[in-house]
C-alpha cells in the first residue's frame, strides 16, 4: 500500500507560503481503482508526485508497504519506484531525441528486468496494446500528434509491469475511441493482473468508472464532494 | 479571411509518405466560431499550423484576406501573423524562465502596439479575465499548475487583440469551471467584439457550443461526419 499521513505541502513565495497540500491522510491499497478530482490548482498532481516519492512533504510522513520512506536518500527512492510505481506525467516528459518504442523500452533497460531484444518487443506490444498505429512506432515525439505522445507515455508507465500505476489527466489529448481504449485496459489489466491505479481526472466518464473517487480543493481531501463543489 | 486551397501536407519517413493533410479546401470568414473534431492522428493540430501560415503546405496555397501568402518569407508571414492571429498550441509553448505576465506580455512588446507599462496592465487584465488567481501572477511556468498553465496560454493568444484565435484543445487541462469561463469568455468576445475561432477539441461540449462543426479524419476535411466516424 502507499500511504500519506499528514502531509503538508507548501511552496515559499517571497513573503508568504502557498499550501498545495493540507494535513492530507490516504492510503491507496494494491488492487484499488482510485480517481482524484478536483479544480486547477487543487493539488492533485502534487498528490501524486507526493505519495509516488518523487517530490518531498514539507510535513508528514509517506510509507510505501508500511515503511516510512520520507527520509531515504534518492537513490533508495528511484529502486522503490523503478520495482513498484509507473507515472504517466501531466505533460508526458518524454525523451524527444528517441522513437516512441525507445521511450517505452528505455525504464525496462534501467531496471534490468529484460534485455534489449525482450524490451523492444515487450515495447512493441505495449503499444499496440494503447492504439498506436504500427507506422508510428519509429517516429519521435515531434512526429507524433498530441494524442500519440499520450499513448506512448501510458504504454512507458506500464514497462516494468508496476504494482501501481500513478496517471495524471492521462485522457487530456485523447479522442473518444482512445479514452474507451484505455479506460477497457485500466479494467482488464485492475479486475485481471490486480494491479493498482490512481487516477487525476477532469474527465467525469473516467471518474465514474472508478467507483473510488476522491475529491481536493485547496489542498484539502474530501470522501465526498465538498459544498459547490462543482 | 483564413484560406487553404488543395492542400496536402506530408512527412517523408524513410521509404513512405505520411500524409498529415490530403486535398483540404476550407474558408474561415470573420466572426466565424469554427471547431475542428477528429480521432489522435487525424491533422488537426497540422491544419491549424498550416492555415496559421506556422507550417508550410507541401501543395495547394494558402491566403490570408484574397493575399497568396504560400510563398511568403518567414518574416513577412511574422509580420502577418503577429497583426492578425493568436495562438493557444496543444502544449502551451509557455517561456520556462518569464512569469505568467511577462509570459503574457511578451506578445505586446514585439509587436510595438503597447508600451511596458500598458502591456503589463493589459496582461493581467487579460490573466483575471481567463481565471488566474492573482497570487499567481508573478509565477512561472513550473510553479503552475497544468489548468493553470493553460489559463496563461489562452491570456497569451488574447495579447495583441487579433481579430483570429485558432486554439488547439484549449479546455483539455482546464477543470468545468474554468472550461466554461473559456466558452463564455470566447462567447463574449466573438458576439461583441466579432472575433474569429478556430477551435480544435475532443470535447463534446465545446464542439457543440460551437455550431459549425468540422470533421476531420486521416487528413480529410468534412462537413459532416463521415460513416462510422465516431
Ligand atoms: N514531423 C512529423 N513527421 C512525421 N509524421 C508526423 C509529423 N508531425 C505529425 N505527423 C503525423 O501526422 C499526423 C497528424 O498529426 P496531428 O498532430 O495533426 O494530429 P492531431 O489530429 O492533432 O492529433 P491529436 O488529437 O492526437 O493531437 C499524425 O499521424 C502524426 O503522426
Ligand atoms: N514550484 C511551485 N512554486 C509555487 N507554487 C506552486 C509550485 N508548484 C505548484 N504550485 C502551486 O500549487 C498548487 C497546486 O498545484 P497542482 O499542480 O498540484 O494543481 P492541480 O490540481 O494538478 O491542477 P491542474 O488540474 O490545473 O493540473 C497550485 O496553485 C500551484 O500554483
Ligand atoms: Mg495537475
Ligand atoms: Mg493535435
Amino acid at each position: 500500500a502507499l500511504e500519506c499521513i499528514n502531509v503538508d505541502k507548501y511552496y515559499i513565495m517571497g513573503s508568504y507560503k502557498i499550501y498545495a497540500l493540507r494535513n492530507v491522510n490516504i492510503k491507496v491499497n494494491y488492487g484499488d481503482l482510485v480517481s482524484i478530482v478536483g479544480p486547477s490548482g487543487s493539488g492533485k498532481s502534487t498528490l501524486l508526485h507526493v505519495i509516488g516519492t518523487l517530490d518531498r512533504p514539507s510535513k508528514g510522513a509517506v510509507k510505501i508497504d508500511s515503511i516510512d520512506v520520507t527520509n531515504f536518500s534518492e537513490s533508495e527512492l528511484s529502486r522503490f519506484r523503478r520495482e513498484k510505481i509507473g507515472f504517466v506525467f501531466q505533460f508526458f516528459n518524454l525523451v524527444t531525441y528517441l522513437t516512441a518504442v525507445e521511450n517505452v523500452a528505455l525504464p525496462m533497460l534501467f531496471s534490468r528486468k529484460y534485455n534489449s531484444k525482450e524490451a523492444e518487443i515487450r515495447a512493441k506490444l505495449l503499444l499496440s496494446l494503447v492504439g498506436l498505429p504500427e507506422q508510428r512506432f519509429k517516429n519521435t515525439p515531434r512526429q507524433l500528434s498530441g494524442g500519440q505522445q499520450q499513448m506512448v507515455a501510458i504504454a512507458r508507465a506500464l514497462a516494468n509491469d508496476p504494482a501501481v500505476i500513478l496517471a495524471d489527466e492521462p485522457t487530456g489529448n485523447l479522442d473518444l475511441e482512445s479514452t474507451s481504449k484505455f479506460l477497457s485496459t485500466i479494467r482488464f489489466l485492475n479486475e485481471v493482473t490486480k494491479k493498482t491505479f490512481v487516477i487525476v481526472t477532469h474527465n467525469a466518464e473516467v471518474a465514474t468508472f472508478t467507483k473510488n473517487i476522491k475529491f481536493i480543493r485547496d489542498g484539502i481531501i474530501y470522501e465526498k464532494p465538498p459544498e459547490d463543489f462543482l
